[in-house]
């Protein structure tokens, strides 16, 4: 059904990369095909997959230029259902040798079109920006998903996202839709952290999903192995919460 | 004596805004006048600082972008001798703005050199990049302070900080050199805090900063706020572990 979701927030650290490649494993750990993109020039999606990225040559970044077509740049995981496209540190030049292109928001747009019938769901990590590629993600999208860590600065750079949201929306993809909020990083012994939830569930009602990743510092081992959590540590916290994220997303799917 | 300090990883959230607001309110407490500059079109400086970024019409993108003089933006603070210059989200257009310049990495350099004799010391928060923006503050800078986030991931993107301090050293900035290493958000509990520490030490040896900035909640809280540490919480593991970073970069100054 091709699905294709971004996994966006312009604030740094919140866990798109964490929540990229852990939902798409549980995601592809039920019978349904997988495609996880890294979008973002520091590639840690895709160190944390186990690739090296300093001797890639077929990246998206070679995609998006022109250099090779993206069929070629897909790879086997070690999870069965999920298939990954990697990305490489020549993706920071990117943003500079696309800005004069005509269309320059759909490039990736057009570049994955024809997988679409290929996978039930497509994921995008995005860089901490809301520059050219990450617009490029967004533009591609049926909808994004945004990692909240239930910290202030977080929560306060929502709404600059939010207005990048819309204005792709009404410019460049009219079906973008926010797919969920997802609280990050929550530790249930702070204030902070209840604060955040609080005031995202109130500003995002129910789009805010019912799951919560705790602070778990399996996630935060699992990248050193090059795992995701569900093959580094299935009893942790951290695993059974991106199960329930999962579940709870193929249940709004199959609702719809 | 005017010491341009840039503070720069470009891997997100690592603690950079967290250091940069509360190591140079802990030097200014010194007697020391101190410059604060945040270059992030976030802006979480500005607003962890007290400040609303939507509505400042005098910040450091209209100095880059000549529209108005350095001297225009520069404000007071709550604490004595320390002064800001907030950022707008409007910096977030300069890279592509200012990409056709000549001498487009030397802009800020050309902006702050009129400060260097009113401040002992200057500080720039750098966004999660290694971009124009990140160039401009390395070029302008005698030295860098990075702050690593003790896990996978902020090691994993050293290499690619270092190379650009390279780059930077050999083509623009003869002089800059690494000021020191910060591990932030240690965990004492965790085995990945330990293994990310001796990494570090192993590598940068005498560059890394004995203090290590523990994992503080009230390091998180204070932001929204709009307070330095130690006019937050001064009792706090936060403010005492950044008060004694203070004195450590003091003392290396002085054995200069
Ligand atoms: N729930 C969690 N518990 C513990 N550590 C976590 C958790 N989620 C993520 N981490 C760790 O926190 C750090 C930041 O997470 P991550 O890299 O996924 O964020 P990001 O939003 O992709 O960052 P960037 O903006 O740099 O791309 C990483 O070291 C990661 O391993
Ligand atoms: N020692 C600490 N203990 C607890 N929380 C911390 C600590 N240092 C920083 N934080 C919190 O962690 C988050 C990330 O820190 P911060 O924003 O300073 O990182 P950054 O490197 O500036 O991020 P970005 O790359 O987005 O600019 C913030 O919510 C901050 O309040
Ligand atoms: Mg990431
Ligand atoms: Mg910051």
């Amino acid at each position: 059904m091709g699905k294709v979701i971004a996994i966006a927030n312009q604030k740094g650290g919140v866990g798109k990369t964490t929540t990229a490649i852990n939902l798409s494993s549980c995601i592809a750990t039920a019978e349904v095909k997988v495609l996880l993109i890294d979008f973002d020039a520091q590639a840690n999606c895709t160190s944390g997959m186990g690739l090296d990225p300093a001797n890639l040559k077929n990246s998206i970044y070679e995609v998006i230029t022109g250099k090779i077509p993206i069929k070629e740049t897909i790879v086997k995981t070690s999870i069965k259902n999920l298939e990954f496209i990697p990305s490489s540190k020549n993706l920071a030049g990117a943003t500079v040798e696309l800005v004069y292109l005509e269309d320059r928001e759909k490039i990736l747009k057009r570049k994955i079109e024809g997988l679409k019938n290929k996978y039930d769901f497509i994921f995008i990590d995005c860089p901490p920006a809301l520059d050219l590629l990450t617009v490029n993600a967004l533009t591609a999208s049926d909808s994004v998903i945004i990692p909240v860590q239930c910290e202030y600065f977080a929560l306060e750079g929502l709404t600059e996202l939010l207005k990048t949201i819309e204005r792709v929306r009404m410019s460049l993809n009219r079906n973008l839709e926010i797919e969920g909020v997802l609280l990050t990083m929550y530790d249930d012994r702070t204030n902070l952290s209840q604060q955040v939830k609080e005031e995202i569930k109130h500003f995002f009602k129910e789009k805010t999903y019912e799951t919560v990743i705790p602070r778990n510092v399996r996630l935060a081992e699992a990248p050193s192995f090059g795992k995701p959590i569900i093959l580094y540590d299935i009893k942790s916290k951290g695993a059974s919460s991106y199960i329930n994220l999962a579940r709870e997303i193929l249940k709004n799917e199959k609702e719809k």
